[in-house]
Formats: C-alpha cells, sequence, structure tokens
C-alpha cells in the first residue's frame, strides 16, 4: 500500500489518530491510549482497477487500461482497505470489570482499488 | 451509485478539514462502540486501584504460562482468527458476612452474560496467614434463585488453607450456566469450620481484592450447509 504524501490524488492511506484523552474516553479505555483508525483516499482510474497499491504488475495495468478504453459504461473502482489489523482494548464495562479483547479488522493497514 | 457515476468512496465532496476530522472521530466512537456491544460510553463510578489491576493481570499471565506448560505440545490451543474473544476481570463487591461466613458478589455486563460463550473462568482467592496449622473453608458458588433469597448453590469445593497465598478455584461450569440462563449475578459464599475463620480471607482493597477471570468469544451463528 501507498501512504499519503503531499497532494497526492492517487489511491492512498491517510493516517487518523484518535487520541482517547481528548475525547474524554481516558477514563474508561485502560490501553491503549489512542486509536490509530487510518482510512483510504485518492481516486482509482479505471486502468488501476483491481490493483492493490501501486506495486503490482505493469501488465496488469496496461490490461486494465485497454479494457477501460473499451468499456461504454465504465464505472471507476473504489479506493479501499485491502490489509486490516485488529485493535486490542483494556477497558471497563458497564460493571466495573476489566475487559480485554481484540476487534477485528479495526486498523487500515494499506488501501488499494477495488 | 449509478451506473457510470463515480466511486462513492472516490468522487465524493470534499469535507472542511475541521468537520471532517470531526466527521472521523465521531464515526471511530460509534464503531468502537458498535463492536464492544454498548449502547453508550460506560460511566466508571468504582476504578480498580492499579495495584488490583496489576496483580489480577499478573495471575492471568501466570495461569496462562502454567497452561501452556502443561499441554502436550506446550502451546495453548488457538482460536479461529476472526473470532472475538473477550478476557474479563470482575472484581467482588462485598456482601453479608457474619464471625464465620462472608459472601462476595460479582456482576457481569449483559453483553457478557447473553451473547458469548464462556470458554474458562477461574476464582482467585487471597488468604491471609491462617497462623499454624490448616484452616477448612467451604466455598460455595451460589446463582440467583428468583423465588428465594438464597439462590441455589451451583458448586461447592472444600479447601484446606495451608498458609498465606492465592487460591485460583475453576468456577467455569458455574459461569456457562450462568450465562445461558441469561444471568448477570454469581455469589461466592466462603464459611469457615469455626468462628473466626473469616479473617483468612484478606482485606479487600490493594492488591490482594478477589477477583474472576473469565475468557469468553462471540458466538458465531451455526452455518446450514446445502448439499
Amino acid at each position: 500500500g501507498v501512504d499519503c504524501v503531499g497532494d497526492s490524488r492517487t489511491c492512498c492511506r491517510k493516517e487518523f489518530f484518535v487520541d482517547f484523552k481528548e475525547i474524554g474516553w481516558e477514563d474508561w479505555i485502560i490501553q491503549p491510549e489512542g486509536y490509530h483508525m487510518n482510512y483510504c483516499a485518492g481516486l482509482c482510474p479505471l486502468h488501476m482497477a483491481g490493483i492493490p497499491g501501486l506495486a503490482a504488475s505493469f501488465h496488469t495495468a496496461v490490461l486494465n487500461l485497454i479494457k477501460a478504453n473499451n468499456a461504454d459504461a465504465a464505472v471507476d473502482s473504489c479506493c479501499v482497505p485491502t490489509h486490516r489489523r485488529p485493535l486490542s482494548l483494556l477497558y471497563y464495562d458497564r460493571d466495573s470489570n476489566i475487559v480485554k479483547t481484540d476487534i477485528p479488522d479495526m486498523i487500515v493497514d494499506a488501501c488499494g482499488c477495488t | 451509485a449509478p451506473s457510470g457515476a463515480r466511486c462513492p468512496a472516490c468522487g465524493g465532496a470534499a469535507l472542511a478539514p475541521s468537520v471532517q476530522r470531526d466527521v472521523l472521530v465521531e464515526l471511530a466512537k460509534r464503531s468502537i462502540l458498535a463492536k464492544l456491544r454498548l449502547p453508550d460510553r460506560p460511566n466508571v463510578t468504582q476504578p480498580t486501584s492499579r495495584g488490583a489491576l496489576l496483580t489480577a493481570l499478573r495471575r492471568m499471565r501466570a495461569q496462562r504460562t502454567d497452561a501452556a506448560a502443561s499441554t502436550p505440545h506446550g502451546t495453548v490451543p488457538r482460536l479461529r482468527p476472526g473470532v472475538q474473544e473477550y478476557e474479563v476481570l470482575s472484581f467482588a463487591e462485598s456482601g453479608s458476612s457474619t464471625p464465620r461466613s462472608v459472601r462476595l458478589h460479582f456482576r457481569f455486563a449483559p453483553e457478557l452474560a447473553g451473547g458469548t460463550e464462556i470458554l474458562e473462568a477461574a476464582l482467585y482467592l487471597f488468604w491471609a496467614a491462617p497462623g499454624r496449622g490448616t484452616r477448612p473453608v467451604t466455598v460455595r458458588l451460589l446463582q440467583p434463585d428468583p423465588a428465594g433469597l438464597n439462590g441455589t448453590v451451583a458448586g461447592e469445593t472444600r479447601l484446606e488453607v495451608r498458609g498465606a497465598g492465592w487460591t485460583a478455584l475453576d468456577v467455569g461450569r458455574a459461569l456457562q450456566n450462568l450465562s445461558g440462563r441469561g444471568g448477570r449475578r454469581l455469589t461466592v459464599e466462603l464459611e469457615a469450620a469455626e468462628d473466626g475463620g473469616c479473617p483468612l480471607l484478606a482485606a479487600h482493597g490493594g492488591s490482594h481484592w478477589p477477583f474472576v477471570a473469565a475468557r469468553a468469544r462471540a458466538r458465531v451463528p451455526r452455518r446450514v450447509r446445502r448439499r
């Protein structure tokens, strides 16, 4: 996946951190101190479809470009997470018990075009 | 999106940076609460002391290490990936006591009582030094009984307390039954054989607070197979 730098317009991963102290949640979430949510943004021209990030084969891109040029009603593909990982939380529940859990697929690690 | 339209994730109108930040923070909050099956953020009225929490975490880790060492291949069996698993530490609330007995109450959140499967659970009790010799103590697990005040006995164990230290008791089956019935409250009654046995249990607070450590996982709906 590609991380967004400067004014990049193609599909990339934008870092986004939610500080639990800033939102007043530090009293019930013991660990971690925040949530590295991240998200995907940017354009996915049709010839980029099916490429997870920009590191895929040049030939795939060329084939997709040919397909795109021949399509009558082409729809742009979407910039979506291609790799995610769990968020581990240690928190107080409503009965003041302490719970540790791993919430799957919460942190966006990489983005790509569908 | 209608045919021929741009992907909404790519072509949506850009928000002002401050508005975008607010939207993302709100999205993050809702996402966390939804995944934890909480309607709202919990209001913590009785936070556990740091000492008690650290002791409980250490005990849990020690138990895990022992379990790993006792399995044939030296590893704790892993669960299927993607299935959300919970580890819960429930600290005791004091109940009624007599010169011979003391009651402890444990409450479990409804989302843990109903929608999860209890995999294992252990009750940890810390005994103060009982003096010379051994002291017999009966540990009873009581589940709420809608018909009576005393509750029904879900399990009973007799212990010989020999010295100061922690004791771990398996309460997995009792908690599984409680969870299956949608119950939220487990009461533990400790009864000494003679008067004055109660001080066997170390005073609450500090790092010797009794607790239940449970491991649970979200119930996965059964798949229907088609041949």
